[in-house]
């Protein structure tokens, strides 16, 4: 009568059918089940309710949960997928999914250019890439003096913004990126291959009869 | 020390918050 759920699905609310998960990305059933386990670890770190809080993923980032980042933030923003505050497992998966390294080079390029959208605009603008600057200093305890930073941000422009209207659309940051490969380091996590061996203990909590598929 | 970038974008990308690999890190 529906009364009666697995424990899993009770106690994780958003946990999603690791076969069909792993159909919708680039992971495997196994690295999918492997993947809940680091889940469940994040998920309960501060509230043991199956869903991350921004507590939680600055806790897992920093090891330290009073760190505000302007960029942890924002990539929490995009795994929030469902804006509700919290990312659930479904979430979690598939917004990693971007950072596999099997994970197609125009997502992680289209990822890229929305995580530098601050605001949303369809344009990373100067002022943007400025204020991301200034965070980064704060938080690197780098000191640059205004002036080169205006520098930094000339010859970036000069490169990226091809037809001079002072900020980056997408066909600009897809011919930027292309001239500049080591901007999507950070879109590939080569930990998502290991996952399985990382987190071994997802043989014993397997939900899926045959985890080889 | 070392020489600053002159790409802003390969500035930002050294930022410890864009850093997920640490999320693996026990």
């Amino acid at each position: 009568m529906g009364c009666f759920q697995s424990v899993a699905t009770k106690q994780f609310p958003g946990r999603e059918d690791p076969v069909a998960l792993a159909s919708q990305t680039a992971c495997s059933v196994s690295e999918v089940e492997a993947l809940f386990e680091l889940f469940k670890s994040i998920s309960s770190s501060v509230i043991d309710d199956g869903l991350i809080s921004k507590e939680e993923f600055q806790l897992a980032l920093f090891k330290n949960r009073k760190k505000e980042n302007l960029f942890s933030n924002r990539i929490f923003d995009l795994f929030d997928v469902k804006g509700k505050g919290v990312i659930d497992f479904g979430d979690f998966v598939r917004s990693l999914n971007v950072f596999h390294p099997n994970a197609s080079q125009e997502d992680k390029i289209n990822f890229s250019f929305t995580l530098y959208d601050m605001d949303g605009t369809g344009y990373i603008e100067r002022q943007e890439v400025k204020q991301m600057l200034i965070a980064l200093l704060c938080e690197s305890d780098m000191k640059l003096a205004d002036e080169a930073i205006e520098t930094i941000l000339d010859k970036t422009f000069l490169e990226a913004d091809i037809n001079r209207d002072g900020k980056i659309d997408r066909s600009e940051w897809l011919n930027f990126v292309g001239k500049n490969p080591s901007l999507l380091k950070i879109m590939t996590l080569p930990y998502l291959r290991d996952i399985t061996t990382t987190f071994p203990s997802f043989v014993f909590n397997s939900e899926v009869d045959d985890i080889a598929t | 020390a070392a020489p600053v970038p002159m790409n802003a974008f390969e500035l930002i990308s050294k930022s410890q918050g864009l850093n997920l690999s640490s999320l693996f890190e026990k």
